[in-house]
């Protein structure tokens, strides 16, 4: 929904439809409307005062992959089922493999069916190595397995998959801690990046995505996938603004080109429409 | 939690006795927080809140003596109306019944299939499933998988066009004595009109007994686009929610039923083959209020 969509005669109930309507939630809509009437914002400067908030709190990130020192750096990708964690990475293998880095994916979901083979299918596309073990192994181990692999082939980029899983599963969220640990233990850090890839479509229960991933393991920042749907991924503002974990990458289809580095003004400019 | 905050708005009625229009514009500011932070949507939300001020005015609640709970019985009415009544699947005696399954990309569908192919091969039917999603890398073989790991039975020639694939698969069902026929299509988004183009065309050329819309429990405000999306391009006959087992409290749900009218037939309550349960409107009532 366009911010100037209707009569400019109620400012305050347009811009709270809007905040509501893009899953900002009542709190964060409650907060904005509280500070408009406090700072006494005029009805033509709600917009741009809307957007400025929205800049500040997506600006007060840095949305900057890091790369440690030593090879191989190593991204885990983790999240809710169906979120789009398989198609990001074999995304971000290709823009780093076009980059020139030498990229290997490993294929950590060992639960879901056929989970594996949709990521091997993605590696043969793109020519680039792929560690995996049947299904049902441990899925440690398969991790262990592909960084070892990783550093005797002297790979530049470790890309791993994990099964989907939802925040309520305390015992899938241990799984999560157990393969941190042995990416740590093997590597003397924590992942470089651990990416929780989350739904653009996704209302407020991003939030307890969030917090309770990120109270399990070091959340390093967010993919936003499916922007390219009906749905603006709006939840990533009380994310953002709440937790200070930063938006990387903003995905925005089923190709395997379709990622982008998020770009705050990019952002903004798709969600005003 | 709702009905404490209710109860704390309501307290001060002890010492007055009666309570004053203010109580209740609170009582009803505290609902639609509620409401919303349950991703129901903020139309919806609004006209709930409107129809229970409405009600609670007739009860005559400012002299209630339980004004707390008679409020939440009546939020709770609402929702019911709402929500509707749970709806078996559709599957006629003697004839190749078939069940498209559609949705949003990630939504179920393929783990939905697989578990409504248990559930109906359990209430004796014979189904078989097919899949219909020619682009996602091994979807084919993740629907294989899910059938030979649970002792189902799946259509496995996916060469041709897709309308020509289907009229195997029928052919197939014919031979084979199967009577349910569960088509696991692709997904895809209801903005994209060329993909809806393709659901539209096997919807008018085969007879589907049911086409059920698959929803992620977790969607937030935009449910209501996408319900209606759909329902513009293929004749839907139910809705099923699934990862309902997250901390989502599915208010999407209450936009599917209010958008489309059809029933909500089954909710997925996890990633195993038997975490499908009926559709129970109380459950997601005390879900959504919390
Ligand atoms: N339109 C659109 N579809 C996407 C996007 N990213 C992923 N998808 C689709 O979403 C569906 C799920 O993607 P997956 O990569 O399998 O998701 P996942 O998180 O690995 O799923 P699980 O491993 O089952 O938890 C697939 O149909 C993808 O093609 C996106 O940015 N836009
Ligand atoms: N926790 C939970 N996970 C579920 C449920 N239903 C499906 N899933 C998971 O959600 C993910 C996506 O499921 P799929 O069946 O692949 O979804 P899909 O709609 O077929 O995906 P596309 O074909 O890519 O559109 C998988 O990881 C499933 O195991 C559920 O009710 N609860
Ligand atoms: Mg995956
Ligand atoms: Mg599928």
């Amino acid at each position: 929904k366009k911010i100037f969509e209707k009569n400019d005669s109620n400012s305050i109930e347009n811009i709270e439809e809007f905040m509501l309507e893009n899953n900002f939630g009542v709190e964060f809509a409650e907060n904005f409307i509280e500070k408009i009437r406090e700072e006494r914002v005029t009805d033509k400067n709600i917009e741009e005062t809307l957007k400025e908030s929205i800049k500040n709190i997506l600006d007060n990130t840095d949305p900057k992959i890091h790369f440690a020192n030593s090879i191989p750096a190593v991204f885990l990708f983790v999240g809710t089922n169906g979120t789009g964690k398989t198609t990001s990475i074999a995304k971000l293998a290709h823009l780093y493999k076009n980059q020139g880095k030498k990229v290997m994916l490993v294929a950590g979901d060992t639960f879901r069916a056929a989970a594996s083979k949709q990521l091997e299918i993605w590696a043969t596309k793109l020519n680039i190595p792929i560690v995996m073990q049947k299904e049902g192994s441990d899925p440690g181990a398969v991790v262990f397995d592909g960084l070892n692999s990783a550093v005797s082939k002297n790979i530049d980029i470790l890309l791993i998959d994990s099964a989907g899983r939802v925040e309520t599963k305390k015992n899938l969220l241990k799984e999560l801690q157990k393969i941190e640990r042995v990416i740590e233990k093997k590597i003397g850090r924590k992942p470089d990046e651990t990416l929780l890839v989350l739904d653009a479509y996704t209302g407020q229960n991003g939030l307890a995505q969030i917090e309770i991933f990120s109270s399990m393991v070091n959340i390093s920042g967010i993919i936003l996938t499916k922007i390219d749907g009906s749905s603006s991924g709006g939840i990533i503002i009380p994310i953002v603004q709440k937790y200070g974990i930063p938006v990387k990458f903003i995905c925005t289809g089923e190709n395997i080109e379709d990622i982008e580095q998020f770009n705050t003004e990019a952002f903004i400019k798709m969600l005003s429409g | 939690n709702l009905k404490i905050n209710l109860q704390i708005i309501f307290k001060k009625l002890r010492s007055k006795g009666k309570l004053s229009n203010e109580d209740i514009k609170n009582s009803l500011r505290e609902i639609r927080v509620t409401l919303l932070e349950a991703d129901v949507n903020y139309k919806i939300a609004k006209e709930i809140v409107d129809k229970v001020a409405e009600e609670a005015k007739k009860q005559n609640i400012v002299e209630s003596l339980t004004p707390a709970e008679q409020i939440i019985t009546i939020l709770y009415n609402e929702i019911k109306n709402i929500l509707g009544d749970a709806s078996p699947i559709n599957i006629e005696p003697n004839k190749r019944n078939l069940v498209m399954l559609a949705g949003l990309q990630g939504s179920g569908k393929t783990t939905t299939a697989a578990k409504l192919a248990k559930f109906l091969k359990e209430q004796g039917k014979r189904p078989l499933l097919i899949p219909f999603d020619f682009k996602r890398p091994a979807a084919m073989e993740q629907l294989i998988a899910l059938a030979k790991n649970n002792n189902l039975e799946v259509f496995e020639e996916m060469t041709g066009n897709p309308i020509l694939v289907l009229k195997k698969a029928l052919a197939y069902m014919e031979n084979n004595q199967f009577n349910v026929g569960l088509i696991d299509s692709a997904g895809r988004k209801e903005i994209d009109t060329e993909t809806m183009e393709e659901l539209r065309t096997v919807a008018n050329t085969f007879t589907i007994n049911e086409t059920l819309l698959v929803l992620d429990s977790t969607i937030g405000q935009g449910a209501l686009k996408i319900a209606e999306g759909f329902e513009q391009y293929i004749p839907l006959t139910g809705g099923i929610f699934t990862k309902y087992d997250s901390s989502a409290k599915g208010g999407s749900i209450l936009s599917f039923r209010y958008v489309t009218g059809k029933p909500v037939k089954f909710i997925g309550v996890g990633e195993k083959i038997d975490d499908l349960e009926i559709f129970h409107p109380e459950r997601v009532v005390s879900k959504i209020v919390g």
